[in-house]
């Protein structure tokens, strides 16, 4: 018998898939949130901003599953998905984690490792969304990545 | 078919 047609928001998919409780990935919530967040029309405005919130949590664990989530949905979910992460208003909560002048003093040093090096695998992989590798740029003036 | 919403607004970069 087929499942029934998935009600879950993709809230409830993000909060499955970054529980700090889990002991691993939880690889079935991360596809089920990248395959929802595709179907709805404001699916990555909405995703990004769960993202973003999670990415910031104070719990390393958390936040580097929100991480793992979205280095998935961005190599399967699509150019809406680039275009939304690679906007600024985005970017920029990523780099409230890396810089001191925000969040970067308290934040796990694992997770602002993991932030740089997916911001910097997007500047390769995804060169049309300049935005990204302005970000990246103006983080390497800033000496918060390391020449 | 589904309504594609497709917004453009963006923020500055963050200094």
């Amino acid at each position: 018998m087929a499942a029934p047609p998935d009600e879950e928001s993709l809230e409830s998919r993000i909060n499955k898939a970054t529980n700090p409780l889990n002991r691993e990935i939880d690889w079935d919530n991360v596809k089920a949130f990248c395959e929802l967040l595709s179907n709805e029309p404001e699916g990555p405005q909405l995703a990004t901003r769960l993202l973003a919130h999670k990415i910031q949590s104070p719990q390393e664990w958390e936040a580097m599953q929100a991480l793992t989530v979205l280095e998935t949905c961005m190599k399967n979910c699509g150019k809406r998905f680039h275009s939304e992460v690679g906007k600024f208003r985005f970017l920029n909560e990523l780099i409230k984690v890396v810089s001191p002048k925000y969040l970067g003093s308290r934040a796990p040093e694992a997770v602002k490792k993991k932030v740089l090096e997916v911001m910097y695998s997007w500047t390769v992989s995804l060169p049309e969304e300049t935005k990204i590798s302005d970000a990246y740029q103006m983080l390497k003036k800033q000496g918060i990545v390391k020449q | 078919s589904k309504i594609q919403y497709h917004d453009d607004s963006d923020e500055d970069l963050l200094e």
